[in-house]
Order: structure tokens, then C-alpha cells, then sequence
């Protein structure tokens, strides 16, 4: 564990939280995309089924249980307790292409044939594009609420950070994993469009509102 | 070498 790691991980929880905290507090799931949400719920399934296989640490074991339960809690405020409120007209990103390609690309590019390895291999792609329906749905509506953008700025964050933690393990620790580096750039750079108008709107009191 | 025995990241 490093600083940046940590700091990664305490952005992932902080995200997550902001987007449970305004769903409840507004009643509502306007702006938010079930179809986002839905993959990230798919993506902690198959990553941390080795819940059951291995034993890393308790703080490993606290966080996965956390990201797997929060992510279907706040599908099922979308899905169920604030239906009403879901724009199902613009939450409406294709998701057959990139459910296909991350199974294709976990194919190829594996570290081996074990299926828990392999359905790890598929969350890791497809983490690093779960959150296209979201920004898709933002450029659709044109503009995002403030909650939504901290949200999206800390989900961000999350992956940036976790560059430097790679960077870091690769220099101090001889540690280093193509597939996750791989997907982590792509996650971040997808990001970086919203990056820039969060810094230069959002932080200046300005609604996000698309160009 | 590739440490799959184990995922220590989240």
C-alpha cells in the first residue's frame, strides 16, 4: 500500500458516497446513468468473486464488500425506490459493443486461462469504460448538476491516482501489470474532456454545461 | 513476472 493508493481508493469511497448521498437527499436519480451504474455493479461482481478464493487483507476484504453492496444499493434506488425520477429517454447507450469488445479483448489479452482470472480480465476492460453511458447521457442533456460532476471528478481521480500508485510499484517494487496499466490509461483519458470543464467550470461556482 | 495468485488491488 502507498500514498497514492490510498488516496485512490479514499476517492473511489468518497465518489461513491456523493452519488448515494445525492440520490437520497434530492429524492431523485435525475442525470444519473442506470446503465453506468449497472456495469459498475457487473464490474466489482466479477473482479471480486476471489472474495471466496483469497485472502488478501481485511482492508481488501472491507472494500470489496463495500464496492460490490454500494454499487447494487445504488442500483436499486435507480431501479426501484426513485424509478420516477430515471431518464430512461437519454440513458440510452449501446451497451452490446463494449460488453463485446472487453470479452473479446480479455480473450487475447489474459494473464492466464483460469476463469476467475479471466472474468478479472473482463471487469479490468471494462471498468475502464463503464462510465461512457454516463458522460454520453451528459452530452445528450448538455449540462450535469454539481453533485454529479464531484461525483464524476472524484470516479476520475480515482484511476488517475491509481497511474501514480503503478508508476510508484513499478520503481519501487518491480511490480508492474500490462492489463491494468493499459485499461487505467484508457479509463483516465475518457475523463479527461469532463477534467477540464470540472476545473475550469465547476470549481468556479459555474454549472458544468457541455460546449 | 505476472503475480496472479491473488489481485492485491481493488
Amino acid at each position: 500500500m502507498n500514498i497514492f493508493r490510498l488516496a485512490g481508493d479514499l476517492s473511489h469511497v468518497v465518489a461513491i458516497f456523493l452519488l448515494l448521498w445525492k440520490i437520497w437527499t434530492t429524492r431523485s436519480c435525475k442525470g444519473i446513468s442506470l446503465r453506468s451504474q449497472g456495469l459498475f455493479a457487473l464490474v466489482f461482481t466479477l473482479r471480486y468473486l476471489d472474495l471466496f478464493t483469497t485472502y488478501i487483507s481485511l482492508y481488501n476484504t472491507v472494500m470489496k464488500i463495500l464496492f460490490i453492496t454500494s454499487s447494487y444499493g445504488t442500483c436499486y434506488l435507480i431501479f426501484k425506490k426513485f424509478r420516477a425520477t430515471y431518464d430512461h429517454n437519454v440513458d440510452n447507450f449501446p451497451l452490446q459493443y463494449p460488453l463485446g469488445a472487453c470479452v473479446i479483448l480479455a480473450l487475447i489479452f489474459n494473464h492466464s486461462w483460469d476463469p476467475v482470472e479471466l472474468l478479472w480480465t473482463v471487469s479490468i476492460y471494462l471498468e475502464s469504460v463503464a462510465i461512457m453511458p454516463q458522460l454520453w447521457m451528459i452530452q445528450k442533456t448538455g449540462e450535469a448538476e454539481s453533485v454529479t460532476s464531484h461525483y464524476l471528478f472524484a470516479l476520475g481521480a480515482y484511476r488517475a491516482l491509481y497511474l501514480l500508485n503503478w508508476v510508484y510499484r513499478y520503481f519501487e517494487e518491480d511490480h508492474f501489470d500490462a492489463i491494468v496499466v493499459f485499461a487505467g490509461i484508457i479509463q483516465t483519458v475518457l475523463y479527461c474532456d469532463f477534467f477540464y470543464l470540472y476545473i475550469t467550470k465547476v470549481l468556479r461556482g459555474q454549472r458544468l454545461k457541455m460546449p | 513476472e505476472d503475480d496472479i495468485e491473488g489481485h492485491d488491488e481493488l
